[in-house]
């Protein structure tokens, strides 16, 4: 699975996500990542998009969780992300990115690494895999 | 804060004995999609554009489990799923089951923003992508051998690959009673791990 999450100049967020699903998957079955709610979300306030175990983040409604987090207890973008991952999300399952409209950009999972880079403005940069 | 801000994945759960090179690898593809976002940001791109712009180029990249590089069925056929939302207007667009769409992410951007659905899959999503002029290729295109040994082995493991490695020997002690239950292709469902 592979995804992106961004807030341009504007403070506009969006999000995407695309998968070729699990090696030896049984035909038909569909994970979180075209899921809204699930793998990918993108409000006012925030863009996410997850990656892991399409069932666990499925039933934890992810990407979701966290904007909602986000817009009805009023706490940061890194405490939901944070919240959503060590509380909601089983152990070992996944992780995400999200950008929010102020220009915070996070990377959470719980799984052994993720594939993630990321990038601000005024120059911030990282690309990494493990913890 | 404020100003523009991006971010992009490849997948959680990585195989701790994943060579070094691949690692490499994966990084500098990652940095290489991020730069592409970075300068359409800069040229005023708006958000929803760059992230359909930054996952089309990771779908073309086999190292990803998406697009060319996408994971086998269980019959060794391609079922890509993809998915795009745009904060500012709530508008979203995703297709499911796509075996002759280049770029998945594109035809869901067109569900978004061609039909009144947030959501065709399968049949439906191959017809509305030649309606639409998607980009078609032959599915052979998204079938790498790497991916063909990976299915023949988890056939021989009876289980569910992840992306990078077969799940050790013993996996049916680890599961409890009631995921052994769940079985998913002959296998317990706890077999599935991230991607």
């Amino acid at each position: 699975t592979v995804g992106c999450v961004v807030v341009d100049a504007l403070g506009r967020c969006a999000a995407a996500t695309s998968t070729g699903g699990l090696i030896n998957k049984m035909c038909g079955r569909i994970g979180d990542s075209p899921l809204i709610g699930a793998g990918t979300y993108a409000c006012n306030i925030c863009a996410v998009s997850a990656t892991g175990e399409g069932e666990a983040i499925i039933r934890a409604t992810l990407a979701r969780d966290v904007a909602a987090l986000m817009e009805f207890k009023g706490i940061s973008l890194k405490e939901a992300v944070d919240c959503a991952i060590h509380e909601r999300l089983e152990d070992g399952k996944g992780g995400l990115i999200a950008v929010s409209n102020d220009g915070h950009v996070i990377c959470g999972f719980n799984t052994t690494g993720m594939f993630r880079a990321l990038a601000t403005e005024d120059g911030h940069m990282e690309v990494g895999l493990w913890d | 804060m404020g100003g523009w801000a991006i971010a992009v994945h490849g997948g959680a759960g990585i195989d701790p004995s994943l060579p070094l090179q691949r690692q490499e690898e994966a990084c500098q593809a990652l940095l290489s999609a991020l730069h592409l976002g970075i300068s359409a940001l800069r040229s005023a791109s708006s958000a929803v554009d760059v992230v359909e712009l930054v996952v089309r180029e990771l779908e073309l990249n086999p190292l990803f489990n998406s697009g060319c590089g996408s994971a086998l069925t269980a019959q060794g056929t391609v079922e890509m799923d993809a998915s795009i939302m745009d904060g500012s207007t709530r508008k979203c667009g995703a297709v499911s089951g796509l075996s002759t769409v280049k770029n998945p992410i594109s035809l869901a951007r067109l569900v978004m923003d061609k039909s009144p659905h947030a959501y065709l899959a399968f049949d439906g999503a191959e017809a509305f992508a030649r309606q639409h002029g998607a980009e078609i290729v032959d599915t052979s295109f998204f079938i790498i051998e790497e991916n063909v040994i990976r299915l023949k082995q988890a056939k021989e493991a009876k289980s569910i690959q992840f992306d990078y490695r077969l799940p050790s020997k013993g996996w049916d002690t680890c599961a409890s009673e009631a995921e052994q239950m769940v079985q998913m292709n002959g296998v317990p469902i706890s077999l599935y791990s991230p991607e």
